[in-house]
């Protein structure tokens, strides 16, 4: 509506009362910013992450390492984001702990995952080196069965927050279509849970992702 | 590039600001507070065609307005932004994820005449 007509863009802007004016541009600005978000509408937040958890992820996921350089002709068009997605807690058995992490379709197959770690806490109740096996799962699309993606070994000597890099596993997720990532946790039954049970919720798990829109086919002259 | 004054109508940059409270988007959008969007508006007399505000050269202005008079056909010069920045955004998705990003050219930084 506001760039109708022949003249310039801002031509019937100028034309429109003031009232009118304000409301055409604050609909241009939440059209704008929807659009360059993919989102169809506002999203209703139902259930935000606490303020401590928030805090804790934020500054857990700004001292990791820096992302290597981009060629200029990239950066200067090539949007960014930095998720942090915080866990769902599945089911669990003495010693094994499911985690869910949702993604919206939004950031789906459009975007190229940088990198992303899973963020754990550890609150150990004894001392000593102990062993987390650490699966990433994906449910299968067609049917009730679970691939596992990948199998790591995480050592704990300490109470603490420990990372682990699972890039790939999202970068494959998006890939697919898929918008939830299941982790599943397995300790020594005897510990109980020292990664969730009793944590409070700047502890919660999390996942940070680094992520930028796919390079658009580049043409090169010869 | 020229900020718009009361009595400025040649092409300037009006500021605009969009409270996110005010638009009840406070809840899902964490920072920043509100969005510095900003316009371009005013007149662009043919001769000024090409100038990014008041720091064009003289000369170009008039070797514009000359060829203006030689113009069998008047083509239109509108007041647009010449400058831009991105729109750093902090908020919550769909599924209550935070997301960081920043969007290229949302904030008008200056105006001119194309």
């Amino acid at each position: 509506a506001v760039s109708g007509g022949t003249g310039c863009p801002a031509c019937s802007l100028a034309a429109l009362a003031p009232g009118a004016r304000r409301d055409a541009l604050l609909a241009l600005a939440k059209r704008n910013i929807l659009s360059e978000l993919r989102l169809q509408e506002r999203p209703s937040v139902s259930r935000p992450p606490s303020r401590g958890a928030l805090l804790a992820a934020l500054s857990r996921a700004s001292t990791r390492r820096p992302l290597p350089d981009t060629p200029p002709a990239l950066s200067s068009r090539t949007q960014r984001y930095q998720v942090l997605s915080f866990a769902e807690s599945g089911s669990s058995s003495p010693g094994r702990i499911r985690l869910h992490f949702r993604f919206t379709q939004e950031l789906g197959r459009s975007i190229e995952v940088l990198q992303a770690s899973l963020y754990l806490f550890w609150a150990s109740p004894s001392p000593g080196t102990h062993q987390v096996t650490v699966k990433v799962l994906q449910p299968d699309l067609s049917g009730p069965n679970i691939t596992m993606v990948s199998k790591t070994w995480l050592e704990m000597q300490r109470a603490g927050w420990a990372s682990l890099d699972v890039g790939e596993a999202v970068q494959s997720l998006f890939s697919n279509g898929r918008q939830r990532l299941t982790v599943e946790l397995e300790t020594a039954e005897d510990l109980g849970s020292p990664l969730l049970a009793g944590q409070s919720d700047s502890h919660w798990p999390f996942v940070a992702a680094q992520a930028r829109d796919r390079a658009p086919h580049r043409v090169q002259r010869r | 590039g020229i900020d718009c004054t009361g009595d400025s109508r040649m092409c300037c940059r009006k500021e605009f600001f969009v409270d996110f409270k005010e638009i009840g988007w406070e809840d899902w959008i964490i920072q920043p507070e509100g969005y510095h969007m900003n316009y371009c508006a005013g007149l662009c007399p043919l001769h000024m065609a090409g100038i990014p505000g008041l720091a064009a050269s003289f000369h170009t202005a008039v070797l514009n307005l000359i060829k203006a008079s030689n113009a069998d056909a008047a083509v239109d010069s509108c007041c647009v932004p010449t400058q831009r920045r991105p729109l750093s955004l902090l908020y919550y998705d769909r599924d209550s994820n935070i997301v960081k990003t920043d969007i290229p050219d949302m904030i008008v930084d200056a105006c001119g005449c194309t």
